[in-house]
């Protein structure tokens, strides 16, 4: 059978400290030491004690079921139980607080810190993407501008050296 | 003997287990002197009179002191039962909340080059981006410089566009035609001139 | 010192979300 829960052992030996504390407040004893009054009235004494008991009994259940709902202790202790149960298969002692909570809270902010620098390593690469893009993009635009240069540079000579010849078949023509 | 603070239970609980233990220890103890008391007050109203309630108050203090030790024995002990079996969290536990602490272990030296790491990446990502906004102002500046040379170079087309237009097809070949024959009317001038000053 | 270490163990609950929250926003605004 599965171990008992939390709540139950606590109800457990709750009521076993009470059945204890009943058992030591005997009425033999109650008589010890009320016994001028058992001498008196032996019934009266009785049914005080038994009213003693009965009330002691009832106060010491209402305190307790006062503790576990000012606590809300029934759901942390089952809460509490499931936990447990998780880590039964594991021996060695678990992570504690170590004190120090800057050192603590490292481990928090590590795995949000680590998706922050995938989302950068990946925002850093499309750039470098589109750079290279830009890059070769500039580049052919250059090779091209450099082409168009070229380009004119030969119109322009061709326009130039035959202009030339037309200086030259001027000349010609002009009287010497 | 070192106190155990019991602070993980702590943070489970919200309260620490002493604290609680002690919270039902004094509610019990508070009990039981308030049902002596109402004890004491029943008997000394029945027995009115009867006996001295000086009396019955030594009977009561003897059996509250009977009752105290026999209490605190019994409380110790569920206490300890209670500390030790429910109100606890064993070793080998790690409550929810702590588990990113065993799934992301690192030490400062690590955490600090992880920050440095992500410094890094920003300044080389802020430094890519200028990078593309510099390529991308010159592929804007290109744009204008190529529109303004291919229109330089239309100009050159259209020029041989109207030479064409006006028979003369490549304007190049054209001109040189025209030298050649220009230089071969001036060969038969000069020959017409040197044969008519013969004839005079 | 009970209050102590009840207050300690709260902030130890608590805080480290608290502190999560801001750092996840002060991330998710750099990434924006």
């Amino acid at each position: 059978a599965a171990a008992p829960g939390r709540a139950q052992v606590f109800s457990t030996v709750v009521d076993t400290f009470l059945q204890k504390l009943v058992t030591a407040a005997s009425y033999q004893r109650f008589v010890s030491c009320y016994r001028c009054v058992y001498k008196l009235q032996p019934q009266l004494t009785r049914s005080i004690y038994d009213q003693f008991i009965s009330q002691l009994q009832a106060c010491v259940k209402e305190e307790i079921q006062e503790v576990k709902n000012e606590g809300n202790l029934e759901e942390l202790f089952s809460s509490l139980d499931k936990i447990v149960e998780e880590a039964k298969d594991r021996e060695e002692p678990a992570w504690r607080p170590s004190g120090i909570p800057e050192q603590d809270v490292r481990s928090d902010l590590l795995p949000y810190l680590l998706q922050h620098r995938a989302h950068l390593r990946r925002a850093l690469r499309d750039r470098e993407q589109r750079s290279s893009a830009a890059a070769e993009a500039v580049l052919a635009g250059r090779d091209r501008i450099a082409e168009l240069q070229q380009l004119i540079q030969a119109r322009q000579q061709a326009w130039q050296a035959s202009s030339k010849e037309q200086r030259e078949l001027i000349m010609t023509f002009q009287e010497p | 003997m070192s106190v155990d603070p019991m602070a993980y239970e702590a943070q489970f609980f919200g309260f620490t287990p002493q604290t609680c233990m002690l919270r039902i220890y004094i509610a019990f103890q508070d009990y039981l002197f308030e049902v002596l008391q109402v004890v004491e007050g029943v008997m000394l109203k029945k027995l009115d009179g009867k006996i001295n309630p000086s009396q019955i108050r030594k009977c009561t203090e003897k059996f509250l002191l009977f009752m105290k030790e026999h209490f605190d024995k019994l409380f110790t002990k569920m206490e300890e039962m209670l500390l030790q079996l429910v109100l606890n969290i064993p070793k080998n536990v790690l409550l929810p909340e702590d588990r990113v602490q065993e799934q992301y272990r690192c030490s400062e030296e690590e955490f600090r080059a992880l920050q440095e790491e992500v410094r890094q990446l920003q300044e080389q990502y802020r430094a890519e981006v200028a990078t593309e906004q510099a390529l991308l102002a010159e592929l804007e500046e290109q744009k204008i410089v190529k529109a303004e040379l291919e229109k330089t170079l239309q100009c050159f087309d259209e020029l041989e566009n109207i030479c064409r237009q006006h028979g003369i097809g490549n304007f190049k070949e054209s001109l040189a035609l025209l030298t050649q024959s220009s230089k071969k009317l001036q060969e038969v001038l000069k020959d017409v001139e040197e044969k008519s000053k013969k004839m005079k | 010192f009970d209050e102590l270490i009840v207050e300690t163990a709260t902030r130890r609950k608590q805080w480290p979300k608290k502190i999560l929250v801001h750092a996840i926003q002060a991330m998710k605004a750099e990434q924006e």
